[in-house]
């Protein structure tokens, strides 16, 4: 359970804010540049889940960075920017959340095979 | 054992020992086969083991492992455990203690269940075609794939011809083994393979083994039709009944 590494992706995002990129993209969807900080600590809390689903500290954080989100009127659209710490940019769409990730979504053509008997 | 392939062709093979049924960049499944006691050159499944490559998104962040063998089909992977990943990704469900359980993989949509009948244990697998064609590497050997090499292979018509001929080699009367098939209604491929079954080891499991190895296949794909005759109905008739 790595919130810390969350953590110090915000504070990066809240860097950043200051930026021409995140104010236009922030005034494209009508919201504060810092839905998009907050938007991005939640979005890598969420794929913590599985380790942090028992840690109070974690439990804490997200309980606190939604009523953040509300407070600031920030959109909940699974669809809007979030800051990309691989770049180091503000990106959108949003990537798929672990558990959509985690449920196929190809063609359903299905192939069978079996062995049994001598 | 027989083998119904991906392209559902269906063989009847020796291939004794180990051997890959399916080895793809998600899983590997693999069976051993051994001779079946009293039964001269019959094989049959013993052993089977799946393992579940590491994703560590959706599975875990180690190869994931799953063995049975004769007489101990358990109900967890090899650590214990029954789920990994988000949301139970991945899933080892006891349809029935001992006897049958079922391999859930949700991020690849796959299903595979293996049950133990008598001794020896049935395998099928269910996988969305994009799926199966992930090989890292293309020519390696997957019955489930390529079928068995041609020396493995067995001709069954040709044995059932020397059966009805010589009645030699037969653990069972012919006629007895067709009645038996017949009683369980297992069809096409599935009571030919019945029949195969019982005049090599007269182990009436191997009945049972059909008729559940018919019943995976329509429950993993409801809308699958056979369109194969019964095909050892059609050369032999049984020197009683003529």
């Amino acid at each position: 359970c790595d919130i810390v590494h969350c953590q110090t992706l915000f504070s990066s995002a809240k860097d950043a804010e200051k930026s021409t990129e995140i104010k236009k993209l922030a005034a494209l969807q009508r919201e504060s540049p810092r839905c998009i900080s907050l938007r991005t600590y939640i979005d890598c809390l969420v794929k913590q889940k599985r380790f942090c689903h028992s840690d109070i500290t974690f439990n804490g954080n997200l309980a606190g960075l939604k009523a953040k989100m509300n407070r600031h009127k920030c959109s909940a659209d699974p669809e809007a920017s979030i800051f990309d710490p691989e770049t180091m940019q503000v990106t959108g769409p949003r990537p798929p959340s672990v558990d959509r990730m985690c449920s196929y979504s190809g063609k359903p053509i299905y192939k069978q095979c079996g062995l049994f008997g001598d | 054992p027989h083998l119904r392939m991906f392209n559902e062709e269906f063989q009847t093979c020796k291939v004794e020992g180990a051997w890959a049924l399916v080895d793809n960049k998600h899983l590997t499944v693999q069976v051993t086969n051994d001779p079946v006691i009293n039964s001269g050159d019959a094989t049959a499944t013993s052993k089977l083991t799946v393992i579940i490559k590491k994703n560590e998104d959706c599975a875990s962040s180690q190869f994931i492992t799953y063995t049975a063998q004769t007489g101990h089909l358990p109900g967890s992977f090899s650590l214990g455990q029954t789920h990994y990943g988000p949301e139970r990704s991945v899933e080892v469900i006891e349809k029935e203690p001992g006897k049958s359980v079922v391999i859930y993989l949700r991020y690849i949509d796959t299903t595979i269940k293996v049950q133990q009948i008598g001794r020896y244990f049935t395998f099928a697998i269910k996988m969305p075609e994009g799926v199966l064609n992930s090989s890292e590497i293309s020519d390696k050997l997957e019955l489930c794939v390529q079928g068995c090499p041609i020396n493995e292979r067995i001709n069954y018509k040709q044995y059932f011809s020397e059966v009805q001929r010589t009645n030699k080699h037969s653990k069972m009367a012919l006629s007895k083994a067709l009645k038996m098939c017949r009683d369980a209604s297992v069809v096409d491929f599935y009571f030919d393979s019945c029949v195969f079954d019982l005049l090599t080891t007269g182990d009436e499991n191997f009945t049972a083994a059909a008729y559940q190895a018919w019943q995976d296949l329509i429950e993993l794909n409801p809308e699958l039709r056979q369109t194969q005759d019964n095909r050892t109905e059609l050369p032999i008739v049984p020197s009683s009944a003529s």
